[in-house]
């Protein structure tokens, strides 16, 4: 294509915009770019739309980036979103989903925080709404959620960086996912990518008791870990969070199972032993890579299991 | 943009319960303005924390008197993020 994006390094706000443009533009027979709201500073939150038609059909949610500093998430999103696009009518798998699914794709669900980093502050990891009575800025937008919020694992400081918030979806960019998610009403799968640590968990954070659907969950689990560990060997442990790591309230993927999403998954991607989630670029494309495996291996599951 | 010269990324393994407590006693300690990367949470899972450059010292006596195991992930922060903006600079450099 006439497009030079490079998917194999780190990019501006601004040149993914650009790119959500072009897939779109260039893949417009099954690309759409949609805008579920705005961030705190008011940038847009942009989705990619994967459909191949119908209305209203069963579809699958990815989102990266809720961290911001976590930026081989971001780019691991918009490499897979170039995946999709060119591999509809060509990959049997992708090809029959989409014949049946839409995909829904986030890819940075922390725009405010991303520039930050760029601008800013390489290390910040929350939004950057104004906190009431704080001199400090941002709420951790993974704790934010109406998730057994202001449990343990989360902090009421406003100043640390698991700072949970004023009250469950107080930011404006976790709002604007619940509200999506609500009305589009047939949403069946919940996947969200953070780094690092090579984790793939399911429910619950908030709480250590199993998910309804922990067998199946579980199993899952380990089928995309076995998928992401048959390219470059990357073992991922399988959990749920609690287990897994630890007690964590306010978590997205637990909201997204308690509303009946049953496939809530989160990935946490490469660890290298060396950079933690500073990948360097050249980790992005395989890390990209390996975590679409596991993607899918999930989405194929959630296409033949309808429920 | 702020700057990271002198901060320390510690990949530390705790043994056992004891040693994950210790490390959740320095995660209280706000004034040391520690930035866990991986939190302490089970003896499983490695502890990764970013230290700022003036806590580097203190941060390492409490971990060798309490005999905790620690390795140095990353030696100067600033290294590695001066390294990934010459390469964001030179890949747009090339794009163009």
């Amino acid at each position: 294509s006439s497009n030079k994006f490079n998917y194999g390094t780190y990019h501006t706000l601004d040149s993914i915009y650009a790119e959500l443009d072009h897939l779109a533009s260039e893949y417009s027979n099954i690309v759409s770019k949609l805008q579920i709201g705005e961030s705190y500073e008011k940038r847009p939150l942009y989705v990619l739309k994967f459909s191949t038609g119908g209305s209203n059909r069963p579809a699958i949610w990815i989102d990266a980036g809720i961290h911001s500093r976590e930026w081989v998430t971001q780019a691991s999103a918009i490499w897979m979103a170039k995946k999709i696009a060119s591999d509809y009518g060509k990959d049997p798998s992708i090809t029959s989903l989409l014949n049946k699914m839409d995909i829904f794709l986030l890819p940075v669900s922390n725009p405010d925080g991303y520039v930050f980093t760029h601008t800013t502050d390489r290390m910040w990891r929350k939004t950057r709404s104004k906190i009431q009575g704080s001199v400090c800025f941002g709420v951790d937008p993974n704790r934010n959620w109406d998730a057994g919020f202001g449990g343990p694992g989360a902090s009421s400081y406003p100043c640390s960086e698991s700072y949970r918030g004023p009250s469950a979806n107080s930011e404006v960019e976790v709002k604007s996912v619940v509200n999506f998610i609500k009305n589009h009403g047939n949403i069946r799968a919940f996947l969200t990518l953070h780094s690092y640590s090579q984790l793939l968990m399911y429910p619950y954070g908030y709480k250590c008791t199993e998910p309804a659907d922990y067998a199946e969950l579980d199993a899952l689990g380990r089928a995309a870990a076995s998928s992401i560990q048959s390219l470059y060997g990357t073992t991922f442990t399988v959990g749920s969070i609690c287990t897994t790591i630890y007690q964590a309230s306010g978590g997205s993927i637990d909201w997204s199972y308690d509303y009946g999403i049953k496939y809530s998954f989160a990935f946490e991607l490469r660890d290298t032993g060396r950079y933690g989630f500073l990948l360097p670029a050249s980790q992005i494309i395989p890390t990209a890579e390996e975590t679409w495996l596991g993607l899918k291996t999930i989405m194929e599951h959630v296409r033949d299991n309808p429920y | 943009l702020k700057t990271f010269v002198g901060h320390q990324v510690l990949r530390i393994k705790t043994r056992n319960e004891e040693e994950v407590k210790k490390l959740q006693l320095l995660e209280s300690l706000e004034h040391l303005e520690l930035d866990f990367w991986i939190n302490p949470s089970s003896p499983a899972l490695p502890v990764d924390v970013r230290i700022p450059a003036n806590s580097v010292q203190a941060v390492k006596a409490f971990l060798e008197s309490y005999g905790i195991e620690y390795s140095i992930l990353i030696e100067d922060l600033q290294v590695i993020l001066d390294k990934e903006k010459q390469d964001m600079a030179y890949s747009q450099e090339r794009e163009r």
